[in-house]
């Protein structure tokens, strides 16, 4: 509450972006730091570590390629009636509308590629989820089309940019992306079947999407009132039009 | 002229510019989210140091202030003209940006630059 006159002639909106920003991404305070442990949030401060120092600064040779990272677990995973050596999981993953000052570069899965048992090892891979896959067909080997990057080797990272533009709506009416988390157990060794229904692919598999932002853009050329209403229903279709 | 002009500013003086150590300078100062209320939510860095500006304002601006003409001229009208217009007022003049890790309401990890959020050095104006 600032009752100075002078404040009253800045900008009507937004006029406090920072704070605006923080209240739509911060939980309440009364709402507890929602439970994130394990691989995922371990990822996410070795990110951090590597794209910022102990203050907060960011590294001037950091690599991250975007201003904004954002790591998404799955909903749910349904894991699928077993085909001969293969196990499969359905994964979906929320996928929010975007704020318009914010632009997607770049989506990613992370995924653990080899799963160690206590007498076995699964090898896995991921694939972009489609309606009337072929059943018959099963890749021969893990890996798809990863590509390099700074993981420690037991971890993949795919990229699945084409994929994210996918319309697809989960039974809750959610946008979602959704994958098929993969995995082979050796010829003759001891059936998983149970072990796999019981296991929860939410902590080895997660996306990983990059945004830069374009708010210096917005703030000089400002979205026409409809498209704007447009753009935040669905970013990716303000992306067609862009190009 | 430029000169005729200078030569009406009296020179800096200790008396009306206050001691050096109350001149406009950035102080360091840190906070924690804590402090702020943010910690239920912020995982790193665990403290923040937005640092700030305070000081008197010089009635020369140096060079070093990186003061805009504006300012120089604004000094000149409170010495000169009307005492009713303030001396300009010592702000930050450039920030650096500050990265953030922290959970969502809806679970997922955000890494996060946000711009203008430590001041590094300040200005008159």
């Amino acid at each position: 509450q600032v009752g100075q006159p002078s404040i009253a002639h800045l900008p009507e909106a937004p006029t406090l972006p920072l704070i605006q920003e923080l209240l739509e991404e911060a939980p309440g305070k009364q709402q507890r730091k929602p439970r994130v442990l394990g691989h995922p949030l371990r990822y996410m401060m070795e990110l951090y570590q590597r794209s910022a120092d102990a203050s907060g600064h960011p590294r001037e040779n950091r690599t991250i390629g975007a201003t904004m990272v954002r790591l998404v677990r799955p909903l749910a995973s349904v894991a699928r009636p077993r085909r001969g050596s293969w196990h499969i999981q359905t994964l979906d993953f929320p996928l929010r509308p975007n704020r318009v000052a914010y632009q997607l570069v770049r989506a990613t899965v992370v995924y653990r590629h080899q799963l160690h048992l206590t007498h076995s090892h699964l090898s896995c891979h991921v694939e972009p989820w489609i309606q009337k896959s072929p059943t018959s067909h099963f890749p021969s080997s893990g890996r798809g089309s990863s590509k390099p990057s700074l993981l420690p080797k037991a971890w993949t990272e795919m990229d699945i940019m084409e994929h994210v533009g996918q319309k697809l709506w989960n039974r809750k009416g959610r946008r979602v992306l959704r994958l098929r988390f993969m995995c082979q157990q050796p010829r003759g060794s001891e059936v998983l079947e149970f072990w796999w229904h019981g296991t929860s692919s939410l902590d080895t598999v997660f996306l990983l999407l990059y945004f830069n932002d374009t708010q210096s853009v917005q703030k000089t050329k400002p979205l026409p009132k409809g498209l704007k209403e447009f753009t935040e229903k669905d970013s990716s279709l303000l992306l067609r039009r862009a190009r | 002229q430029a000169g005729s002009i200078a030569s009406e500013v009296p020179g800096p003086s200790r008396e009306h510019d206050g001691p050096e150590s109350n001149q406009c300078s950035l102080h360091p100062f840190q906070v924690s989210f804590q402090q702020l209320g943010w910690d239920h939510w912020i995982i790193a860095p665990n403290l923040y140091s937005p640092n700030y500006c305070k000081g008197v304002c010089p009635r020369v601006l140096h060079y070093g202030l990186n003061s805009p003409n504006h300012a120089i001229i604004q000094n000149l009208v409170n010495e000169l003209v009307d005492q009713s217009v303030p001396q300009p007022s010592c702000v930050p003049y450039k920030y650096v940006p500050i990265s953030i890790l922290l959970i969502e309401a809806n679970g997922s990890i955000l890494y996060k630059e946000y711009e203008g959020m430590i001041a590094q050095s300040c200005t008159c104006r």
